[in-house]
């Protein structure tokens, strides 16, 4: 018997809610 | 003010659209509400509350990050078709705080602060070595330039007289030595070609504005300057409803229809190669 080990939940990757994206460049 | 205690806000994220469509109304207020020098567009949204007002609607408080475009306040055409000012041309930034009052799905704008800086000679070396840096605007040489690129453009002008208006942004460029200087101009009741004081000429009642990119080369024995300007449509005194695309920006040609298009001048804050021609060199 072939057992899966425990994965936990895939955790993407976490995004902040602020700042928001930068639209052209960072001064 | 909706601070206290007890007082719960939300926080939506930066980039939701409800959050964006906030900071574009502040942007557009930003714009309408400049006196002098360039349109702003959005960078960043760098933090947002929400606060529930009584008896209804909510308080949109906003920190937004902007970045100075090309086209002048003066210029109509709507900012989202205004390039962002590059790096290697010293690109200024914006630092606002906002409030804006959101009413049956309606914002208004409540309280508005903003600073704006020039980008660190620093930064620009980094993108570019010998790209020139901003000029104080009130330096002789960026004045004599502005000057001396209006003589030249009303001595070649078949129409108005203009006066100059402000001087809104130069670069001191050493080699070879130039100046670069843009600035804005206003059409009087004098015709253009006639040797008239300045004095005696007045500012249209129906003002048209003008903006004017200009490079004075120091040559051997004198100085060479050449020059662009765009007259931008008169806009009506009254607030009549326009129609659809009615500020739009219309580029009127106020030199010889025949001139040939601009040539690429090699001088800083142009447009890319590629743009369509707005304006004439005289």
């Amino acid at each position: 018997t072939v057992v899966q080990p425990s994965v936990g939940a895939a955790a993407g990757p976490v995004v902040p809610p602020c700042p928001g994206r930068i639209r052209h460049f960072k001064v | 003010a909706p601070h206290g205690p007890g007082l719960i806000y939300r926080q939506p994220n930066c980039d939701d659209p409800e959050t964006e469509e906030a900071a574009l109304v502040a942007i557009d207020y930003i714009n309408q509400n400049l006196p002098w020098g360039y349109k702003h567009t959005l960078n960043q949204i760098d933090e947002v509350k929400v606060w529930p007002q009584q008896p209804s609607g909510e308080l949109f408080e906003i920190e937004i990050d902007t970045l100075e475009t090309t086209c002048h306040v003066l210029d109509p055409t709507p900012v989202a078709r205004c390039s962002v000012r590059q790096l290697k041309e010293h690109a200024v930034e914006g630092d606002c705080d906002f409030q804006l009052l959101k009413l049956d799905g309606k914002f208004s704008v409540v309280y508005a602060k903003c600073d704006s800086s020039p980008d660190s000679a620093e930064d620009v070396r980094k993108v570019c070595q010998d790209c020139p840096l901003l000029a104080p605007l009130n330096d002789t040489r960026v004045v004599h330039a502005a000057k001396a690129a209006l003589a030249a453009f009303n001595a070649q002008n078949n129409g108005s007289n203009f006066q100059l208006e402000e001087i809104s942004r130069a670069q001191l460029v050493p080699l070879p030595p130039s100046t670069y200087v843009e600035f804005t101009v206003s059409g009087t009741d004098c015709v253009a070609k006639e040797a008239t004081e300045a004095a005696k000429c007045n500012l249209l009642a129906e003002k048209q504005y003008g903006f004017c990119k200009a490079t004075l080369s120091e040559k051997l024995g004198g100085a060479e300057v050449a020059v662009t300007c765009m007259v931008f449509q008169t806009q009506p005194v009254s607030s009549q409803p326009q129609p659809e695309g009615a500020n739009e920006a219309v580029p009127t040609p106020v030199v010889d229809p025949d001139a040939p298009p601009s040539p690429p001048l090699g001088a800083p804050g142009l447009p890319p190669a590629g743009s369509p021609p707005d304006s004439h060199v005289l």
